[in-house]
């Protein structure tokens, strides 16, 4: 629908209902999603980084989406 | 919040790089 693959977008759902401040780490990623290769959730991530859907916060293991 | 002053300001900083990331794919699909 939105141009995004099934892993893309339950990656980026997740980021979307995080509600702390930091955002969500790829490790609480990998926690929901265990179903999905931590390489698969990586590339996910970086990809919706360099779209502009997500953003890093505190460190570089922490994703805010630009929709909240 | 937790959050210090400085990873506040780096937070805003790289919500407004993705927001012109974004804005520019969404300008490179019309």
């Amino acid at each position: 629908v939105n141009g995004l693959t099934v892993h893309q977008s339950q990656v980026l759902n997740l980021i979307k209902n995080c509600t702390v401040p930091e955002g969500m780490s790829v490790q609480e990623l990998k926690f929901h999603l265990h179903d999905m290769s931590m390489s698969t959730i990586k590339q996910a991530v970086d990809f919706l980084s360099s779209e502009g859907h997500i953003y890093s916060t505190v460190d570089d293991d922490h994703f805010k989406s630009t929709d909240a | 919040s937790g959050l210090t002053e400085e990873q506040k300001r780096r937070i805003e900083e790289n919500r407004q790089k993705a927001l012109a990331r974004r804005a520019e794919r969404l300008a490179a699909q019309r």
